[in-house]
Parts: C-alpha cells; sequence; structure tokens
C-alpha cells in the first residue's frame, strides 16, 4: 500500500509537495474500494 | 572546439552561482517577509477567497493550520485513504470552511 | 576527443541543474509577490471598511486545505490535546497549500499561468527587489509566448 509524509506547518515551501498525494489519490478506482468494502451505500455524512 | 567549449562551460559556472546567489537571497527576503509583524497580521484569506478556489465551489473544504514541522501521512489502507497528523509543538486547529 | 566528450557532459550537467535552479528561483518570486499583494489588498480592505474583518472570518497563513465533494464520508479522531488527528474518507480528495491559494485567487498576477497583462506586469516588478526584475519580465513574456 502507498504512503507519503509530508512537513506541513510552514508557509511557503515547496508548492508541489501534494501533487504526488493528489495524483495517487486521482489515480485511485474509488468504485472498486468501494466494491472492497461490500458496502456500496453511502454512509449518513458525519460533521466534524 | 574543446577551448570554445571550456569557455562555455565556465560561463555556466557563473550563471549557476548567481542564481544560487538570488535564490538564498529570495528565500531570505521572504522569510523576513512572513516574519514581519505587520505583514503576519495582514497575510490572511477569507472563507469566500477560499470557496472561490474550489471547482464546483459547494465542495467540503477542510482547512488545517498546524505548527511548524507537523507531520501529515497519506496512507492508502485497503479501505478508503487515510490521512493522519502529528504535531510535537502544540495543538492542530482543523476547522470546515462554511458553505455560505 | 575523451576529454571533450567528458566536458560535454559536465556541460548538460550544468545545464540541467541551472534550469531547476531558474524554476526554483521563478517558484520563489512567485510566492513573493503573491504574499505581498495579498498584505495589500487586505490593507486596502480594512482601510476602505476602517475596521478589521471579524476574527472568526479569516485564516491566517500558513494553512493548507482538504477539499471533496460534499456527499463524502469522512470519520475523524482527534486525541484530547488536539496534537493527533486521523481521518478516514471514503471518496477522492485535493490537498493544497496556502501559496496554491493564493496563485487561484490571482495573488500572483498571472505570472505562473500566462495571462499577465502589461499592467499586472508592471504591478509585479514593483513588488520585487530590482535584481529580480528581469526575472518577472522574463517570465511573463515566458508565458504570454503562444505555446509551441
Amino acid at each position: 500500500r502507498s504512503r507519503i509524509l509530508v512537513s506541513i506547518g510552514e508557509s511557503f515551501g515547496t508548492s508541489d509537495k501534494f501533487q504526488k498525494i493528489n495524483q495517487m489519490v486521482s489515480s485511485t478506482d474509488w468504485s472498486l474500494k468501494r466494491r472492497l468494502e461490500g458496502d456500496s451505500t453511502p454512509k449518513p455524512l458525519k460533521r466534524l | 572546439r574543446y577551448q570554445e567549449l571550456q569557455r562555455e562551460v565556465s560561463e555556466l559556472s557563473e550563471a549557476e552561482d548567481k542564481l544560487d546567489e538570488l535564490i538564498s537571497k529570495c528565500n531570505l527576503q521572504l522569510r523576513l517577509l512572513t516574519e514581519d509583524s505587520n505583514n503576519k497580521k495582514l497575510g490572511y484569506v477569507r472563507c469566500q477567497d477560499l470557496r472561490n478556489t474550489v471547482d464546483p465551489p459547494d465542495q467540503i473544504v477542510m482547512v488545517i493550520r498546524a505548527p511548524p514541522e507537523t507531520q501529515m501521512t497519506v496512507s492508502e489502507p485497503s479501505q478508503g485513504y487515510q490521512i493522519s497528523l502529528k504535531s510535537t509543538n502544540g495543538p492542530i486547529d482543523v476547522f470546515l470552511c462554511p458553505e455560505d | 576527443a575523451q576529454e571533450f566528450r567528458n566536458l560535454e557532459l559536465e556541460k548538460q550537467k550544468r545545464l540541467e541543474r541551472i534550469r531547476q535552479k531558474r524554476s526554483q528561483l521563478e517558484e520563489l518570486i512567485l510566492q513573493q509577490i503573491a504574499f505581498k499583494n495579498l498584505v495589500q489588498r487586505n490593507q486596502a480592505n480594512e482601510a476602505s471598511s476602517k475596521t478589521p474583518p471579524p476574527p472568526g472570518s479569516v485564516i491566517q497563513l500558513p494553512f493548507i486545505i482538504i477539499n471533496t465533494d460534499v456527499r463524502t464520508v469522512i470519520d475523524c479522531s482527534i486525541s484530547s490535546d488536539k496534537c493527533e488527528y486521523l481521518f478516514n474518507f471514503d471518496n477522492m480528495f485535493e490537498i493544497h497549500d496556502d501559496i496554491e491559494i493564493l496563485k487561484r485567487m490571482g495573488m500572483s498576477l498571472g505570472l505562473e499561468n500566462g495571462k499577465c497583462t502589461p499592467e499586472n506586469l508592471a504591478v509585479a516588478k514593483s513588488l520585487v527587489p530590482k535584481s529580480l526584475e528581469s526575472y518577472v519580465t522574463g517570465m511573463a513574456r515566458n508565458t504570454n509566448r503562444t505555446p509551441p
């Protein structure tokens, strides 16, 4: 399983550090993931 | 041709040194800028600014304000995606940007 | 001939390092312009409204945002001292840092994406030291050039 570690909390770091994460997440087949999880019905939204 | 090439390489060396000097100057300027107390106070965005930058605008926008050197780990367990935040320099602020 | 070939390799390596350092310098210049522009905008807003914005309505730099579809389920666990968070997302999301947001807000005057008008170029040059002006002009001209 892929895992990416970045340090946050400072302004104006190298702005491309999240590009890799966004590419990894967007390239995932979410429908396949849902099938793997078994339940396709989305659970009720939880608020923070 | 060899002498011509030697001259080119030494010019490139000067150009690289100049870039190194400008990069370190720029880093210093940026640090002084963000550490200036007035700029610290005026260095903010509004929720509406954030809303205007996401497409479609009705998404969930979670804002994370973390102390320096906070570690963010994004991992892909079997289910969904997991993001963990760990700070050793104080509490992390997380809040949702209101829709309106 | 062997020395010539070695020097050729050395030249290619230097050219590659110069290319990387130039794009690093251009990113730093963009960040400097964006931040100064943001401060000036907020200063002008506060001067015209004569009051600072209500504390709850602004987000101080530095920050990052995570945006995701409104139907995404986010399970969140928080430690009592708020030093550890664990989020589980069941849907796609994107993470962006503050400088990316400032660029999207137009604070870097279009220098990064080919939409820098002559007026914006004049403003951008006024926001950087003289030694960097030629790089700002180069960025504006470079992005204004029709893509090959």
